[in-house]
């Protein structure tokens, strides 16, 4: 059997150990390994690349865990807001989105845009409305909000509060 | 920001990078993640690539093809590509960048200077290895 192999990174803001329960962390762990086995089974079973970094990409964003699709952080206004990019390499064919909001998956978005689309790169509403389109699963805004994510945003913007003002 | 780089049976290789971006980010702010070569690039005669962290430093360094680069040009293997890719020019771009990457050959590479990047990896049949923190 060829070689085959997968790696991946999940994201989850908190970089000090001691911020971090043991609960949160274990909850971390399991969620890199669903996501691990979710692109490996694929290419144990000899399916392609694309397909076991996409399966990966959508656990992780499925998992509140991790700051992709629920779980996102919040911008400044409070809202999710996510940006997504796939690439084939035997093709070097991509896509990407981003600023794209209600959509469940980004990444199965950014496949879309490479599949379906004449284009590498849709932003914003665009983006959702092609979402739409092609049938993709949309959610409402509360489902991405975790509280945490809530609370970090909410400490932000009372930091903002507190400095002086820069600009006009 | 999650993202996975995979090699299959075939050979081929590819890349998904996909983020929430930071907290409090300017709306409409579009970090490294979905800007290819920035933050996420794969070309099968070299190595895919995904990224993590401060995502303009990394735009900047167009570091995911920067990592390419050094594995088609110098034939580094990834983990050499990253780690010189880690510092490159620290002192114009500074700040937490973290690499994931596999070559055409089935070399894996993590690489990063930052404790966000929790990080998992299978090759082939052997176990997997999974770490939330960077020293593990």
């Amino acid at each position: 059997m060829k070689t085959y192999a997968i790696v991946i990174h999940g994201g989850a803001v908190t970089m000090d150990p001691s911020k971090l329960s043991p609960e949160e962390e274990a909850a971390q762990r399991h969620g890199l390994q669903e996501s691990l086995q979710a692109g490996w089974e694929i290419l144990h079973r000899g399916g392609s690349a694309l397909d076991a970094v996409e399966a990966a990409v959508q656990s992780l964003e499925n998992n509140e865990h991790f700051n992709a699709g629920r779980g996102s952080s919040l911008n400044m206004q409070g809202e999710v807001q996510m940006d997504a990019a796939i690439m084939d390499g035997r093709t070097l064919n991509a896509g990407a989105v981003n600023s794209v909001r209600y959509v469940k998956n980004p990444v199965s978005l950014a496949r879309m845009v490479m599949e379906k689309s004449e284009h590498v790169y849709i932003a914003g509403d665009g983006a959702t409305e092609f979402a739409l389109q092609h049938g993709l699963t949309m959610e409402a805004v509360h489902y991405f909000e975790t509280e945490k994510a809530r609370k970090e945003w909410l400490e932000i913007i009372q930091e903002e509060e507190k400095q002086p003002q820069e600009h006009d | 920001t999650v993202g996975a780089v995979a090699l299959d049976q075939e050979g081929n290789l590819a890349v998904a990078t996909s983020t929430g971006g930071i907290e409090g980010q300017q709306k409409g702010r579009v970090g490294d993640s979905p800007v290819l070569g920035g933050g996420t690039y794969a070309a099968n005669e070299a190595c895919a690539v995904s990224c993590t962290g401060d995502g303009e430093v990394i735009l900047r360094g167009a570091l995911a093809h920067e990592v390419y680069a050094l594995v088609k040009y110098k034939g580094l293997t990834a983990s050499e590509a990253c780690r010189e890719a880690l510092h490159l020019r620290a002192e114009d771009l500074k700040g937490d960048k973290g690499f994931i990457a596999i070559d055409k050959d089935g070399n894996v590479a993590v690489e990063s200077n930052t404790n966000i990047m929790r990080c998992a990896y299978r090759i082939g049949d052997e176990q997997p290895f999974v770490a939330v923190w960077r020293e593990e």
